[in-house]
């Protein structure tokens, strides 16, 4: 159905292949398969492909260069992905969570991206419409008001009501302005330093955390911001299934 | 019908989408 040819800057080129539900990653050189992968609702899980028996075996230190190349393109796609806002679908990126942190051993190459359906986000995300609203309706009545200074202080102000609006409710399925600390995923004093800020999140257990971060005017959440963030909340909420990233 | 788009990403990755 789909084919995307990434080409990273020093030329080389990677390629993925989605039919259906299976994507298929090759070397967009050789045309050799590198991965195949399916998303199910436990997330991308590996698919056997057929492999030369003469194909040489790669030592350690070549396959990590090989899964960092992988992840390097997924990732590049995942933002081309994720900007082409006239699509209906929202951009997924599915990876174990061995794939997310630099320098960790390369195990399984289970790894899809692409589009899910605002239906399939709503079953796991329950609450991103009521946010998305949320965050809108917000944005609307501080712009109404006026008096906010400049754009960059207009978000602040946003941020800030949002957050009140969240904490307000007093729901558990809700959680705004929390930090945690980059490296462990322990839970600190907001905004502290060397912490992940985080606007929103919708903890759907048992196997579930959504992640909301807003973003207002031009600014956009980079794929590599992302993986920090999800890296944090990996930390934060081991052993879940599915970790989902939602840019406001 | 197929459509083809190139996208150049922040990272400097070009991206050549083709879907039928």
């Amino acid at each position: 159905d789909e084919q995307h040819t990434v080409t990273a800057p020093d030329g080389t080129r990677t390629v993925f292949e989605t039919s259906g539900l299976t994507q298929t990653i090759r070397d967009g050189g050789s045309g050799e398969i590198l991965s195949r992968s399916r998303l199910t609702t436990s997330g991308a899980e590996p698919e056997a492909f057929f492999q030369s028996a003469r194909a040489p075996q790669r030592l350690p230190r070549e396959l990590k260069r090989l899964s960092d190349r992988i992840l390097q393109a997924a990732i590049s796609l995942f933002t081309t992905e994720a900007i082409r806002r006239n699509r209906d679908g929202t951009a997924i990126f599915a990876a174990p969570a061995s794939e997310y942190i630099p320098g960790d051993a390369f195990n399984d190459r289970a790894m899809w991206v692409g589009a899910v359906s605002q239906r399939e986000l709503d079953r796991l995300c329950p609450r991103n419409a009521e946010i998305q609203a949320l965050a809108k309706s917000t944005a609307a009545e501080v712009r109404a008001l006026g008096g906010y200074g400049t754009e960059q202080n207009f978000g602040n102000i946003v941020h800030r009501i949002i957050a009140h609006k969240i904490k307000s409710m007093k729901d558990p399925g809700l959680i705004a302005e929390v930090s945690y600390a980059a490296e462990t995923g322990i839970g600190v004093h907001y905004s502290s330093g060397q912490s992940i800020r985080l606007d929103v999140l919708e903890p759907v257990r048992p196997s579930t955390v959504c992640v909301y971060d807003h973003k207002m005017g031009k600014a956009i959440l980079r794929a590599v911001r992302a993986v920090d963030i999800i890296t944090a909340i990996q930390k934060h909420y081991p052993g879940m299934r599915n970790y989902i990233m939602i840019e406001v | 019908s197929t459509t083809q788009e190139e996208v150049v990403t922040a990272d400097g990755s070009r991206v050549l989408s083709i879907r039928i």
